[in-house]
């Protein structure tokens, strides 16, 4: 089971822009 | 076409969007304390996302909740006592949606429009960098 910081890090993570 | 500099000056929203823009703002935040407040926008855009179906969704909501809401963290006084009620309910009654931190998301972004991203445009960090 992934903890917490883990789940919100991915959460962040997924929204960030992506290089262009 | 603009550049990616001038295009961060139009409005947060470009900022926002560009990666290089997106990292300096943050470690700007970071040396005013507040960078909370960008990574619960992040958060909200994330979760927004995310399959409703899936179990893990339901855990992300609340890990948003605790880690920024439900505490006296910078994001929870910056937000309508309204918003945190509506947010912790939905949490307690189970009801989980895509949209039930985004009047939250709104809150924190006029927030950060008004003051932070204001100070950004004119902080060493962004004039250092332009």
């Amino acid at each position: 089971i992934d903890s917490e910081d883990d789940l919100l890090q991915e959460c962040i993570s997924s929204a960030m822009p992506k290089k262009k | 076409p603009d550049s990616p500099l001038v295009r961060w000056t139009k409005s947060l929203h470009f900022l926002l969007g560009d990666q290089d823009g997106a990292h300096l703002f943050r470690t700007f935040l970071e040396r005013e304390n507040c960078v909370d407040t960008l990574d619960f926008w992040f958060a909200c855009n994330g979760f927004r996302q995310m399959d409703l179906k899936d179990t893990k969704t339901n855990r992300v909501a609340k890990v948003i909740f605790k880690r920024y809401i439900e505490n006296n963290s910078i994001v929870a006084k910056q937000l309508k006592p309204a918003t945190k009620t509506f947010i912790r309910d939905s949490i307690k009654k189970q009801q989980i949606d895509s949209a039930m931190f985004d009047q939250a998301q709104t809150e924190i972004q006029s927030n950060m429009e008004e003051n932070a991203y204001q100070m950004f445009l004119t902080s060493d960090i962004y004039l250092e960098y332009v």
